[in-house]
């Protein structure tokens, strides 16, 4: 098949040829953006005592060797599968990364499930893995927002602190906020809004006009002095290096409507069903 | 109360800003996941004693209830190889909850009926995912395929939807389409 895209009843995700997202669709406004994601990782300052350079990124400290970092390519698309209620497209990136996006029928978002780790170590460089959606050409003038708590919203300007003047030693980890439902960008000229929620604190920033970055996974070597005493090098019992695997939620509205979905899909989001089953053998009649 | 407070305590512990942050050590991890697990275990038990409850008086109790907390990697011994299967859904939200349920199953044709157990609702049968199917796990997948259907549960009320596999077939209700291209 030449068509490259799944979509439900509220929004489309279409794909390059080559598997990789090109845009997104809100098809009840018929608001459309050209839309990115990659995958790239960090490399994870390791201290350097001669230099004064002795912090180490770890447990409590996020601190980049360099402040650009190494892009991941996308290995293969795997295909598309599509059902009547839920249509599905497959990412391989690496052999340790992986993703699905994923749209159901009837909801407003673009489910996108990834799957990162073991990160390899075998290289004795320590990694914090990022994803990076980017609206080419949106203007969202070096400003973004994320939650606090799912309560009150903020406003994060780049390189920028509301209460005192800042000498910004950090450029990328100095920009970094807590996502604990949500980071979304506006693009007020053009009247959208894109909103990432988070099934999990994380976090988050946008360093480049049109972004939107988020950490998934952080492997690291060594100790960052602060007390813990161990590098961030989480290890499952038989020692390999841990799976993680999350989900984000893509929206896309006009900025006077974004808050409508993005309130009761965060809802949706932390207090989802609990689920139970029983294998009683009768017929759901005789159940009932 | 007793078995709710395991829990409650659990979660209480895991308030440390260790735990919040995770900047614990190692086996304090393995600590916290000891403590969070027994409070989950516990609470299943709970989950029983209501829908107990729940039941009409003089009736039968509520059927064994059991619980997959792998859903979240398509891992569920309950639903991979059963044929007859009800799924009971609890919603904590004070409005109607529409979800979509992913049940790990190793069958390619289901039916699926509503909490009257006679009116149908549409599912989709999809294999799991590639990069799900390449998580290392320590035993064989039994389930290479997931069942979805939309359930729809009532402002803090629970539904129960009945799961039940068609007679074994290898057309699969989905059109595929499968293409590796290299970059």
């Amino acid at each position: 098949s030449t068509d490259n895209s799944i979509k439900g009843k509220y929004v489309r995700l279409d794909f390059s040829a080559s598997g990789e997202v090109s845009s997104m669709t809100n098809l009840k406004t018929g608001l459309k953006v050209p839309l990115s994601q990659n995958f790239f990782y960090y490399e994870g300052m390791t201290g350097n005592n001669t230099k004064g350079e002795f912090q180490a990124s770890g447990a409590y400290i996020f601190r980049p060797q360099k402040n650009e970092p190494t892009k991941l390519s996308l290995k293969f698309f795997a295909g598309i599968q599509r059902g009547v209620l839920v249509q599905e497209a497959y990412q391989q990136v690496t052999n340790w990364v992986s993703q699905v996006y994923r749209i159901y029928e009837d909801k407003p978002y673009v489910e996108v499930e990834w799957t990162v780790g073991p990160v390899p170590v075998a290289d004795h460089i320590g990694k914090e893995v990022i994803t990076r959606y980017h609206l080419d050409g949106f203007e969202n003038k070096k400003t973004f927002y994320t939650d606090a708590n799912g309560r009150e919203i903020l406003e994060r300007v780049l390189n920028y602190r509301p209460t005192w003047q800042l000498k910004q030693t950090e450029p990328v980890a100095g920009n970094y906020y807590p996502v604990n439902s949500f980071i979304s960008i506006k693009d007020t000229k053009k009247n959208v809004q894109f909103t990432v929620l988070v099934d999990r604190a994380q976090g988050g920033t946008s360093l480049n006009e049109g972004d939107v970055e988020l950490m998934l996974h952080r492997r690291l070597l060594v100790d960052d002095g602060k007390g813990v005493g161990e590098a961030l090098d989480e290890r499952d019992i038989d020692g390999k290096g841990l799976v993680t695997r999350g989900t984000h939620y893509l929206l896309l509205d006009s900025i006077e409507n974004s808050s409508r979905l993005y309130r009761p899909t965060a809802q949706d989001i932390f207090l989802t069903p609990a689920i139970s089953f029983s294998t009683a053998e009768v017929s759901p009649v005789q159940y009932v | 109360k007793e078995q709710l407070n395991i829990l409650a305590s659990a979660l209480g512990t895991a308030q440390h800003h260790d735990a919040i942050t995770g900047t614990e050590k190692q086996a304090v991890v393995f600590d916290y996941e000891e403590r969070l697990a027994n409070g989950v275990n516990q609470v299943q038990n709970v989950v029983q004693d209501v829908y107990n409850k729940l039941m009409p008086k003089g009736g039968a109790a509520a059927p064994e209830q059991l619980f997959c907390t792998q859903l979240n990697i398509s891992l569920c011994s309950v639903t991979a190889n059963l044929t007859n299967l009800q799924v009971t859904l609890y919603n904590p939200l004070a409005r109607e909850a529409k979800y979509y349920v992913r049940l790990p199953v190793s069958g390619t044709k289901y039916t699926v009926y509503q909490s009257d157990g006679k009116t149908t609702v549409q599912n989709d049968v999809l294999p799991i995912s590639p990069g799900t199917a390449q998580i290392p796990l320590p035993t064989n997948r039994t389930a290479h395929f997931e069942v979805v259907f939309l359930a729809s549960v009532p402002a803090l009320g629970f539904s129960t939807y009945f799961v039940r596999r068609q007679s074994t077939s290898n057309v699969l209700r989905f059109q595929r389409e499968y293409y590796r291209t290299q970059v």
